[in-house]
């Protein structure tokens, strides 16, 4: 049966399955503007898709987007799925995203964890990690927000393979890792990342790893204060901002350090909505007002790349 | 399938660097099986742990006996999943 993107429910959770054929549909009906392409394979050999938003030209700046690194946010994929379609929508119809996507390329990873995502819905809703084996341990997975060759196992992070904070025997150990570092790195043109999480309400930025203020820190902390302040004007919703290791602790090995410090200057990472009544579990009555809230917050960064060439 | 009945969510607030502290050492305690869901970071900032069912007691007596307050924020986690599940269910119908 012939099914149409904006005909997929956005305000229920899906399996891995649902949205790797939903990115199938987004691609067929604005096959103009998006792409699929697969940066490589999970552990357990699934296959890491990346949407491709592009209207043309060569190697063009380039913003790397992900969600669900942390399987058990379902709200993030969630968030990510609704995203990617409104980019898709809205190109042509919106100025500010038909200017942004006219200069800028975009490159989205909905579901950065793909083998946690599954398990998530097969056996354990509420896995963090991948799922590699751990030699030596009877406990599986790595956490791959512990995993990047930043700070690589200091503090925040654990040594122990049963520690939900496990950082991996080595940095990149992951393939969900490594692969979007070698992606990052030959493309050679990407601007801006933003990694998104769930559920602390906050918008935080480089270093995780140590207490020095990054050489971009004030520019990158008056643009979280514009973007938490534009998302607060949607439904109240209040973030906090800052460095990560100011605004929670030293979080050692982190993606939007490893991208900071390979030159990518606006690194930021969001941690999306929760009420404080249900964690991970929130309802999927909560998934559109979550991403419609972040979206403005996430244009403010859009843009102020597209105008803040380096 | 890991099930998840009786456990529980706890908010917990710690008034003091050296409650965050206990807090962290708590996490670290294997056997206690604490799972973050939101890590202790400042004073009056609230983190959320989940603590299996068969953990209750020890962790509630650990977090009074330390004088840390806390509330439950989630009686019966596996009665949210549940919910999840129907709720997809239908979606899906």
């Amino acid at each position: 049966m012939e099914r149409r993107a904006n005909q997929f429910n956005f305000a229920s959770y899906h399996t891995l399955e649902e949205i790797y054929d939903w990115m199938d549909t987004l691609v067929a009906d604005h096959p103009n503007l998006v792409s699929k392409i697969q940066i490589g394979e999970s552990y357990e050999k699934r296959p890491l898709y990346v949407l491709k938003f592009s209207t043309g030209g060569s190697n063009r700046p380039a913003v790397w987007l992900d969600t669900g690194i942390h399987s058990r946010e379902w709200v993030t994929q969630a968030t990510g799925v609704w995203t990617a379609n409104k980019l898709a929508e809205d190109y042509g119809h919106d100025p500010t995203v038909t200017s942004l996507l006219d200069t800028v390329d975009i490159f989205f990873e909905i579901v950065t964890n793909p083998d946690g995502y599954a398990f998530t819905h097969s056996s354990n809703r509420l896995w963090r990690k991948t799922r590699s084996i751990n030699a030596g341990s009877s406990c599986i997975g790595v956490d791959p927000n512990r995993n990047w060759d930043a700070g690589f196992g200091d503090a925040g992070s654990s040594s122990n393979p049963c520690s939900e904070t496990y950082h991996g025997p080595y940095a990149h150990s992951e393939s969900e890792v490594k692969s979007i570092v070698d992606f990052i790195k030959s493309h050679g043109n990407v601007k801006a990342l933003i990694s998104i999480h769930s559920y602390s309400q906050m918008l935080m930025f480089p270093y995780g790893y140590k207490r020095t203020p990054a050489p971009d820190h004030e520019e990158l902390n008056e643009l979280a204060k514009k973007a938490v302040s534009d998302l607060a004007a949607v439904y109240g919703t209040k973030y906090t901002y800052g460095s990560i290791a100011d605004t929670i602790y030293l979080a050692a090995g982190t993606t939007v350090d490893w991208a900071y410090e390979n030159g990518v200057k606006y690194s930021y990472t969001f941690e999306l909505r929760d009420t404080g009544r249900y964690g991970f579990l929130l309802p999927s009555s909560q998934i559109i007002p979550t991403a419609t809230e972040t979206w403005p917050a996430l244009l403010d960064i859009l843009v102020h790349v597209q105008q803040h060439p380096y | 399938e890991q099930l998840f009945v009786g456990d529980q969510v706890l908010r917990v607030v710690a008034s003091s660097e050296e409650q965050i502290a206990l807090l962290r050492a708590l996490g670290e305690q294997v056997e206690l099986q604490v799972d973050f869901w939101r890590d202790p970071t400042k004073p009056g900032r609230p983190a959320d742990l989940r603590v299996p069912f068969s953990r209750l007691q020890a962790v509630k007596i650990f977090l009074e006996s330390h004088g840390i307050s806390y509330s439950i924020m989630i009686e019966d986690v596996q009665q949210l999943l549940d919910e999840e599940k129907r709720t997809m269910m239908l979606s899906r119908r």
